[in-house]
C-alpha cells in the first residue's frame, strides 16, 4: 500500500511541470524511503533523475516497493483539476492498474478524487555513477533561466566557459551573437543570490540550447541551480527539493 | 562543426 502525502497539490505540480516537456512516459519507483524516477528523451541527450524523499512529504508510507508507471501527459490533466494550495494525495495498493489521486481543500471539506490508469513502460534504469567534476557552480534559477531564454534566441547551441573567476555563456548565430559575464560574489544581506563557483579545471563545453530550455523549467522548484559541469560527461543540473532533487544530466556537443 | 553526444555513451544501462 502506497499513501503519499503532500502538504500542497501545488508541489507535485512544480515536480512534475519541470520535466514533463522533455519525457512522456515515466515509471515512479515507490520504495519505503521515497519515490524516484528516472527517464531519458527522445533523443537521448538529456536524462532526468527524480528524488522525492520521504520529509518532503506531510505524511508518507509505502509497505511494498511498487513501481508507477505514469503518461505524464495524462497526470497533468488530473493535476490541472486540484488546486494549488488543496493536499494531495497519492494512493496505490501493492499491485496497481490504476493510481488515485485524493485532492482535499480542508478549508471547505471539499474532496476530489481522480484515478488514472498505469502503463506497463519498458524503460532502462540507467547506472548514474558518482562522477568526479572539472567545476561546480551554484547560482539563482531565476538568473540562470534568463541567460538561457536570452541567449537561446541567437543559436541552437549555447557554449559555456569556466575559468577560476568568470563564468561566461556565449551564442553565435545568424542574427547575431550575444554573451553574458558572471563573476561568482556573496551577497551577505540575500544569500539566495550569490554565485558560487568551485572550480579545479576550467572547462569550455557547448550544450543545445532546446535541452537547456527544457532544463530551467525546474526552476519553479528552487531558487537555486547547481550546475555541475565536466570536460568528459554529461553536464549535472540539479534543483534541490526540501528532501530530493531533480536533477538533469545533459550530454555536450563536441567538435567534431 | 559540433556534434551531439548521447546520454547512453556516458552511463551503461543496469
Amino acid at each position: 500500500m502506497l499513501e503519499a502525502k503532500f502538504e500542497e497539490a501545488s508541489l507535485f505540480k512544480k515536480i512534475i511541470d519541470g520535466f514533463k516537456d522533455c519525457v512522456q512516459l515515466v515509471n515512479f519507483q515507490c520504495k519505503e524511503d521515497g519515490i524516484i524516477a528516472q527517464a531519458v528523451d527522445d533523443s537521448r541527450v538529456l536524462l532526468v533523475s527524480l528524488e522525492i524523499g520521504i520529509e518532503a512529504f506531510q505524511e508518507y508510507r509505502c509497505d511494498h516497493p511498487v513501481t508507477l508507471g505514469i503518461d505524464l501527459n495524462s497526470l497533468s490533466k488530473v493535476l490541472r483539476c486540484g488546486n494549488n494550495s488543496d493536499t494531495l494525495t497519492l494512493i496505490a495498493d501493492d499491485t496497481p492498474d490504476s493510481v488515485l489521486l485524493l485532492f482535499e481543500d480542508t478549508k471547505k471539506d471539499r474532496i476530489a478524487e481522480y484515478s488514472l490508469k498505469l502503463m506497463d513502460i519498458d524503460a532502462d534504469f540507467l547506472k548514474i555513477e558518482e562522477l568526479a567534476y572539472d567545476t561546480t557552480l551554484l547560482m539563482p534559477s531565476s538568473e540562470f533561466t534568463k541567460i538561457v531564454r536570452d541567449l537561446s534566441q541567437f543559436s541552437d547551441s549555447l557554449n559555456i566557459m569556466i575559468t577560476k573567476e568568470t563564468i561566461k555563456f556565449v551564442a553565435d548565430g545568424d542574427i547575431g551573437s550575444g554573451s553574458v559575464i558572471l563573476k561568482p560574489f556573496v551577497n551577505m544581506d540575500k544569500p539566495e543570490e550569490s554565485i558560487k563557483l568551485e572550480m579545479d579545471q576550467p572547462v569550455d563545453l557547448t550544450f543545445g540550447s532546446k535541452y537547456l530550455q527544457d532544463i530551467v523549467k525546474g526552476s519553479a522548484l528552487s531558487e537555486k541551480v547547481g550546475v555541475r559541469l565536466s570536460s568528459e560527461a554529461p553536464a549535472l543540473f540539479q534543483f534541490d527539493l526540501k528532501s530530493g532533487y531533480l536533477q538533469f544530466f545533459l550530454a555536450p556537443k563536441f567538435n567534431d | 562543426k559540433s556534434k551531439q553526444s548521447t546520454i547512453t555513451e556516458f552511463f551503461p544501462r543496469e
